[in-house]
């Protein structure tokens, strides 16, 4: 454990726990996309199944259970709780075209030809790509709700310091995942054009919008 | 090298 990785975990559940009381306080799940939510529940499940068969640490063990207990909550609130609130017509992203190729990757590239390590390949080449439709929505409709960018802006970060906390666990620890780092890099790129935008719209008090 | 001995990172 490094610095960078906790931050990063912590990021992480904060962009979690920020996703959710905005939807409870505001009873609303408008502008969230419940396909991005599910695509990271199925990430969670298929990458924490080890759960049930190893142990790492007492940290590890809690933050898994408290990361699918919360995806599944957000997945639950935007497909039963809200739904009345939740924007279909703008979620519109085919997310087959993410999970099969996904899917076809895992079982191509992976550390070892076994359903455990395939499922956490697919986990990690899955989550690199899981905000896609939650990015598609915003480039769809052209704004998001503030509380909405710092949820992006949370998970974004999350993915940044774990670039970080890698080259830390390289240097120091000899320790690398090539699987892992290469879909980290992805997953981080694909946040560069929304860290721009937040850097030079909301945290300057302004909406973020894009031109139409 | 066993890169997947174990994925100790969340």
């Amino acid at each position: 454990m490094n610095i960078f990785r906790l931050t990063g975990d912590l990021s992480h559940l904060a962009a979690i726990i920020i996703l959710l009381l905005k939807i409870w306080k505001s009873r609303s799940c408008a502008g969230i996309s419940g396909k991005s939510q599910i695509l990271f529940a199925i990430v969670f499940t298929t990458r924490y199944l080890d759960l049930l068969s190893t142990f790492i640490s007492l940290y590890n063990s809690c933050m898994k259970v408290i990361y699918i207990g919360c995806a599944y909550a957000t997945v639950y609130m935007i497909y039963m709780k809200f739904r009345a609130t939740y924007d279909g017509n703008h979620d519109s992203f085919r997310v087959e075209f993410l999970v099969v190729p996904v899917g076809g990757l895992a079982v191509l590239i992976n550390h070892d030809f076994s359903f455990m390590e395939i499922l956490w390949t697919f986990s990690i080449y899955l989550e690199s790509v899981a905000i896609l439709p939650q990015l598609f929505m915003i480039s769809k409709t052209g704004e998001a709700e503030t509380i909405t960018t710092h949820y992006l802006f949370c998970l974004g970060l999350y993915r940044a310091l774990y670039i970080f906390n890698w080259v830390w666990r390289f240097y120091f620890e000899g320790f690398f995942d090539l699987i892992a780092i290469v879909a980290g890099v992805v997953q981080t790129i694909l946040y560069c054009d929304f860290f721009y935008l937040y850097v030079t719209k909301v945290l300057k008090g302004k909406k973020l919008s894009l031109p139409a | 090298a066993d890169e997947s001995a174990s994925h100790d990172e969340l």
